[in-house]
């Protein structure tokens, strides 16, 4: 028996909005720790790791581990009929072919439940060592977001070069060329708005903007994104969940030939 | 000319 009671149901329809343009099916695990996912895209070059804590809901049961199987645009198809200040509850039973989700409004006047079939998914699940970064930036969400979106209507891929200068990013395309470079600046009014390098070592790394983009659509969920780069590594662009958890983006890098 | 690399690539099946 599994029931999962999330009174910021508004934070799961964010998570699924994140979601669903990069992965399709995926299975969702619940354990004692959390509610997790683990999920690569198609052409399996980037991947997504979500993971919601227990503690972050105010009613967590999971009887034993149990791993639901969801085709996501379906999921978030029912999530999108949720209020986003509704209570959300996630229930499934044991050897359960479907899922219940249940939105309750903050004053209780309207609950509604939406059952929506499981699916059998062939997972690959991936091992992800723990990485010693050269170097990470932590920035405005919309910030990076608003970055993306512009490079990527003049170029491909994005060059993403961190030095003492601070984290530059380039493309280039037929049109021409373009370079924005953010400063680390933690003068500001709100630390939200702060960008914060650390960096080991000089890095420089090309990615494909198509999956950058995708990663962005995760902004609505916090204020600040973290990107953690290391040469010939994938990077991991990070939001997190409110307080009770994240979901990362890795993203391979392109290789010079 | 720059080539995509994988996912699977840097993370062992777990």
């Amino acid at each position: 028996m599994l029931e999962l009671r999330l009174v910021q149901g508004g934070l799961l329809k964010k998570v699924l909005d994140s979601l669903k343009d990069l992965v399709n099916d995926a299975n969702f695990d619940c354990s004692a720790t959390g509610f997790s996912l683990q999920a690569m895209d198609s052409s399996h070059v980037a991947l997504v790791a979500l993971l919601l804590r227990s503690e972050g809901f105010e009613h967590y049961r999971c009887d034993r581990n149990l791993s639901l199987g969801m085709n996501l645009s379906n999921m978030a198809k029912m999530l999108k009929c949720a209020g986003n200040d509704d209570i959300v509850t996630i229930k499934a039973d044991d050897a359960a072919d479907s899922v219940t989700f249940m939105f309750e409004s903050p004053n209780q006047d309207k609950i509604a439940d939406f059952d929506m079939k499981l699916m059998d998914i062939d997972s690959e699940h991936l091992g992800i060592p723990e990485a010693e970064f050269q170097a990470i930036v932590r920035m405005p969400s919309a910030e990076f977001a608003r970055i993306c979106k512009d490079l990527s209507t003049i170029g491909d891929t994005v060059v993403i070069s961190v030095t003492k200068e601070g984290v530059k990013f380039s493309t280039r395309g037929d049109i021409g060329t373009a370079n924005i470079v953010c400063r680390h600046n933690t003068s500001v009014d709100k630390p939200e708005e702060a960008t914060i390098i650390e960096m080991e070592e000089t890095v420089s790394l090309t990615f494909a903007l198509r999956y950058m983009n995708s990663f962005t659509k995760a902004t609505p969920l916090a204020n600040q994104v973290t990107i953690s780069l290391s040469s010939d590594l994938p990077v991991v662009v990070e939001y997190k969940v409110a307080e009770m958890g994240h979901i990362r983006f890795y993203l391979a890098p392109k290789i010079e030939e | 000319k720059r080539h995509q690399k994988l996912i699977t690539e840097f993370f062992n099946h777990s």
